[in-house]
């Protein structure tokens, strides 16, 4: 009779043997039909990453340069494909982004070359690529994760976007402050936003939201700290943006109301770990509005304290607030136009972009830090949840 | 054991751009 001897841990080289006729079956199953939300959902972090990785370790360990061009390349065709089809659907973009970083991480980590090599134990140094040096295909591979990122950055804007506005201006949580309409009758006061209306909440449950999902799928800490970086400075864009175009923002209770709204995000920040991901300063050109929308316009010190308050708004910029600026109430006088012109006057040795709005298409430049995995690759097991019975663990 | 001695094998690859070029004409010439 057979018998079936379970083979050891200790055994097993962290490789996963397969056919070369059951690659397509291989990419199918694990790209192009994995669900983030079905089975993908209770998978370790970059699973799907780890058992590539083990197929080409595989591929390159029986010298089949062939094999192991083929499965780079299905690889890379099918995420883009995956892409392509769900692009708009934020957690199957994160989903890959996370992985082809830990695919990445792990063609860097097992290389054998000994910059990448430093915190890898004996075992791991074993199961470095035997045959092939797969640099160049290292940086197809950042490429594409940069696209990945590109994308995912789109995807996270779109959905924030329309939130933006009503969440960050249009909607008042300070009671009492904003009691006055510019016109001088008294506002409806109301706690409770109007169905449909977006509120600070919103943005702030959207970013947690976003958050969460990039820590299930093991996305590295350090891209994270970008990603959210780019949305801070998308939110400040946009809020700018708006306020320079609206007369009806431009009021000391407004000012009130950003502040409030920024050290509600800072809070988030906080609450996060976050707040050296370099994402609060990207609100500095919209926290310097704010306080010019607060501080006194009158006289030349006035006008000094305000040029060295402003260095992050253009000259464009803050000119522009000025002229727009409504007071509250028949007390108040709107900035005189000679106030404006000793600003100008101030500031025109500045070299700035004559530009008056933000860039709400500009995307930092993104970078992916070396982070090595501790995970044994002998250790893994495949779920038979992925339907990948045709590898064989070597 | 891979002996020290024997230095791994290059593999050149395309870029992105060339796999998607080579992606987009394998499906078109697929039925």
């Amino acid at each position: 009779h057979p018998v079936n001897i379970p083979r050891r841990e200790k055994d097993f080289q962290g490789m996963l043997e397969y056919k070369k006729e059951d690659e397509l079956k291989l990419v199918k199953n694990l790209i192009l039909e994995l669900k983030p939300r079905g089975v993908a959902v209770n998978l370790i972090p970059g699973l799907p990453a780890y058992i590539l990785f083990m197929c080409l370790r595989h591929a390159d360990y029986v010298n089949d340069d062939q094999k192991v061009r083929t499965l780079l390349t299905s690889t890379i065709n099918s995420i883009k494909k995956i892409l392509k089809k769900r692009g708009d659907d934020f957690e199957t973009v994160s989903f890959w982004l996370s992985n082809t970083c830990r695919f990445l991480h792990c063609l860097k980590q097992y290389s054998g070359d000994e910059a990448f090599m430093k915190h890898n134990t004996s075992r791991q140094n074993e199961h470095c690529l035997s045959n092939f040096d797969l640099a160049e295909y290292r940086q197809v591979i950042s490429d594409l994760a940069i696209q990945i990122y590109q994308q995912l950055i789109k995807c996270m804007e779109n959905i924030l976007h329309p939130m933006i506005v009503s969440g960050m201006l249009e909607h008042e949580t300070i009671q009492g402050v904003s009691g006055v309409k510019p016109t001088g009758l008294r506002k409806r006061t109301s706690s409770i936003a109007d169905e449909g209306t977006y509120t600070l909440d919103s943005i702030l449950r959207q970013l947690s939201a976003f958050h969460s999902t990039m820590c299930q799928h093991g996305t590295d800490p350090e891209l994270i700290k970008q990603v959210v970086k780019q949305q801070f400075y998308i939110i400040g864009a946009v809020t700018l943006n708006n306020l320079l175009l609206r007369k009806d923002m431009c009021s000391w209770s407004k000012g009130m109301q950003i502040r409030y709204n920024v050290s509600q995000l800072e809070e988030w920040l906080r609450d996060k770990g976050l707040m050296t991901c370099g994402a609060k300063e990207t609100l500095e050109p919209l926290i310097q509005a704010a306080q010019l929308l607060q501080v006194k316009k009158k006289t030349d010190e006035d006008a000094e304290a305000i040029c060295s308050m402003c260095q992050a708004l253009t000259t464009a910029q803050i000119v522009k607030v000025l002229n727009l600026y409504t007071p509250v109430n028949e007390f108040e006088e709107r900035v005189s136009v000679a106030f404006i012109r000793t600003i100008q006057t101030r500031l025109r040795d500045r070299c700035e972009s004559p530009q008056l709005l933000m860039d709400t298409k500009m995307i930092y430049p993104v970078t992916f830090p070396f982070n090595p995995s501790c995970l044994a690759l002998e250790t893994i097991q495949i779920p038979s949840s992925l339907q990948l019975g045709f590898l064989t663990r070597v | 054991p891979r002996p020290a001695s024997r230095p791994r094998v290059l593999l050149r690859a395309p870029t992105l751009a060339e796999m998607e070029e080579m992606n987009i004409s394998e499906e078109e010439e697929s039925p």
